[in-house]
């Protein structure tokens, strides 16, 4: 039997979303990219911060962030120290 | 697009006409009151005002290819600017390349040290000189790099890039459980033969592939197979290569998560553990990195681009190796490279290097790509960042 270690990364697909995407309206692939530090690193956190800072936020937190942008989220890679969403358009 | 979510920092990667900074308020409203980072604007997190207030923000993008359909702030570099101007103090925006041609623009905001205060500015050397200490070793010697690897790529060959419309990758998956079925087959003929002395058991192999009770439920997964996004995904993934960028004989817990859009384009992330190295006490490491990959396939505009912060050699693939093997996947007319790396010992200030390059991140770059010819070269020394573009066209 295969039993993934504890560092094994986990995937969860969201099927609601997923399965009734129509990208024909995309036309234009160069993306926007933006990244925004809270901290220089994983280990200094300032202490009014969650122990694991921004990976504490819930899914559904990032759903309504991710309305504005126009995005839905189509799956999620959980990881120890980075979650890898994917997402629509 | 693509969202990553680290302890410290949140990557937001879009596409098409996405709104990505109209986003950036509620992102710094959850910052501070989700995960508890220090706020302005407000004297409680839960007011919706609230603003956590970033440690350092970067935001870039490759020159705008259909202006007038994008939306809010996304119209121009100009009002892009104004909008991250208004929301950030100290910002600077830069264009690199071809004003004329392709290029990219990047906006940055200095470190806010009033969050995490630096060790020590300067420290003795010992021997009487004050020495400044590189921006790397002031978060902790603990910290691992940090670089970041793009490679933006368009006019994709045409051809090549029909392996990211949903028909293709149909077909292909089709192929594919098709050959799989007549292999377990196969298998399970042999099994029974083994079992009968070699009589004739096709009925009873029947029973398993052909039975009326079986059939519905293999129907409803062979059309799952060949028409989910993900598991398309997944297909075209394996057979572009993209799954062997960081193969898992050298990553072995690297993960791919891949999207096969409807009826074309493809997204993709990979979540990669470093490579084990030799000196660490239970052979692994805690380091993850990432890498995404979004194309859009269709002639009129033909895009591929590939991100990652997985560090380029070490005990992994070099930086020079990745390109390669990425611009051999996606064929494209024309690419630029962009990669941002922190300075490190190696990049340290008082090192002389009058003249020369300020760091080892171009020197990654000068091995040739086959089969293009380099036509920009263009290095931007920041405060704590060194950033190397380079723009190639095919022979």
């Amino acid at each position: 039997t295969f039993s993934p270690s504890e560092g094994t990364p986990h995937l969860t697909i969201n099927h609601d979303v997923a399965a009734e995407l129509d990208s024909s309206n995309a036309f234009e692939g160069p993306e926007k990219l933006l990244e925004v530090w809270f901290a220089p690193s994983p280990t200094s956190l300032p202490p009014s911060a969650q122990p694991n800072g921004l990976k504490a936020v819930s899914a559904d937190e990032w759903v309504g962030m991710l309305d504005m942008v126009n995005c839905k989220i189509l799956s999620v890679l959980e990881s120890e120290t980075v979650d890898a969403y994917l997402l629509s358009e | 697009s693509s969202l990553f979510v680290f302890p410290h920092k949140l990557i937001l990667k879009t596409c098409g006409t996405t709104t990505l900074l109209l986003g950036l308020q509620r992102l710094l409203h959850i910052a501070a009151q989700h995960a508890g980072f220090p706020f302005a604007n407000a004297s409680r997190a839960t007011d919706i005002k609230a603003a956590a207030t970033p440690y350092r923000v970067f935001y870039s993008r490759k020159n705008f290819l259909f202006p007038d359909k994008q939306q809010g702030p996304h119209r121009s570099w100009k009002q892009e600017v104004k909008y991250l101007d208004d929301m950030f103090e100290g910002g600077s925006a830069y264009m690199v390349g071809k004003m004329n041609g392709d290029h990219w623009y990047l906006y940055i905001t200095s470190p806010n040290e009033s969050i995490t205060p630096p060790r020590t500015p300067e420290e003795n050397d010992g021997r009487g000189h004050i020495a400044r200490i590189p921006a790397s070793i002031l978060r902790g010697a603990d910290e691992p790099s940090d670089e970041t690897l793009e490679i933006l790529m368009t006019d994709l060959d045409e051809e090549n890039a029909k392996q990211f419309y949903l028909d293709n990758a149909s077909a292909l998956a089709s192929e594919q459980l098709a050959a799989r079925a007549q292999k377990a087959r196969d298998e399970a003929r042999q099994s029974l033969g083994d079992l009968t002395n070699g009589q004739q058991i096709d009925e009873d192999v029947d029973v398993f592939s052909n039975g009326s009770d079986a059939e519905a439920p293999e129907q409803v997964l062979t059309e799952a197979l060949t028409t989910e996004g993900h598991a398309l995904g997944t297909v075209v993934s394996e057979a572009c290569g993209l799954s062997n960028v960081y193969p898992t004989s050298r990553y072995p817990d690297a993960r791919v998560d891949a999207y096969l859009f409807s009826p074309c384009g493809f997204s993709a992330n990979g979540v990669v553990p470093a490579a084990p190295q030799g000196n660490a006490e239970d052979g692994k490491s805690s380091s993850i990195h990432y890498f995404t990959v979004h194309v859009t396939p269709e002639p009129n505009c033909s895009f591929a681009s590939f991100e990652t912060n997985v560090p380029g050699g070490q005990s992994g693939r070099t930086t020079s190796e990745i390109i390669e093997h990425v611009v051999d996947i996606f064929k494209p007319g024309r690419f630029s490279v962009t990669l941002f790396e922190a300075k490190g010992r190696a990049a340290d200030p008082n090192v002389a290097n009058e003249g020369k390059l300020p760091s080892t991140s171009s020197q990654r770059l000068l091995a040739p790509v086959p089969g293009y010819r380099r036509l920009d070269r263009i290095v931007h020394d920041f405060e704590d960042y060194d950033l190397v573009f380079r723009f190639y066209e095919k022979e």
